[in-house]
């Protein structure tokens, strides 16, 4: 464990925390793409299948079941307790574009051909573009809440720390696994416009508005 | 290519 993963794992627990705070202070749900939130439990999901299999650390298994947890959590607020909030009508993203290829080429290429190795495989390729649909929501309304910019940001920024993680390990200790790499790269290339409209905007007070 | 089992990243 060094710095870099150390931050990942804790700005995505803060991005967790921050969605989960944002809709239970406010009741509401708005503007939050419920489809990414599905992708992300499906993440979640399909990767820590392993949690009763493989014992790493104490650490591991807790965070394992804090973001399963929260994951869930989410979509019981999304979609039963605060429901009618909820603005289905810009969260019009085909869910099957993205789990259907990613499903696909986690059968094509992967590490092992076996159902745990798959599935792990799957979840690195569909937590890569499970952000779309948010940021096609926001792009749809052409605006988002500061806190949904935090969020974003929180979250974004996790997978990039993640990737300055991989180039130390690989220096240090020799480790690389070019699957969860490159999808983390792509994963971190589809945030880096939201990144900038955070920097130049949100940071300076400004509401998060797309250019007309 | 990768270079260790099990996973230890999240």
């Amino acid at each position: 464990m060094n710095i870099f993963r150390l931050g990942g794992d804790l700005a995505h627990l803060l991005a967790i925390i921050i969605l989960l705070l944002k809709i239970w202070t406010t009741r509401s749900c708005a503007g939050i793409s419920g489809k990414s939130q599905i992708l992300f439990a499906l993440t979640f999901t399909a990767r820590y299948l392993d949690l009763f299999t493989n014992f790493v650390s104490v650490y591991n298994s807790v965070m394992k079941v804090v973001y399963l947890a929260a994951a869930y959590a989410t979509l019981y607020l999304m979609y039963v307790k605060f429901k009618a909030t909820y603005d289905h009508n810009h969260d019009t993203f085909r869910l099957e574009f993205l789990i259907l290829p990613a499903a696909g080429l986690a059968l094509i290429i992967n590490h092992e051909f076996s159902i745990i190795e798959v599935m792990w495989t799957f979840s690195i390729y569909l937590e890569a573009v499970a952000i779309l649909p948010q940021l096609f929501m926001v792009s749809k309304t052409g605006e988002a809440e500061s806190i949904t910019s935090h969020y974003l940001f929180a979250l974004g920024s996790y997978r990039a720390l993640y990737i300055v993680n991989w180039v130390y390990r690989y220096y240090s200790e020799g480790f690389y696994d070019m699957i969860a790499t490159l999808a983390g790269v792509v994963q971190t290339v589809l945030y880096c416009d939201f990144f900038y409209l955070y920097i130049t905007k949100v940071l300076k007070g400004k509401k998060l508005q797309l250019p007309a | 290519s990768r270079k260790t089992l099990p996973k230890d990243e999240l």
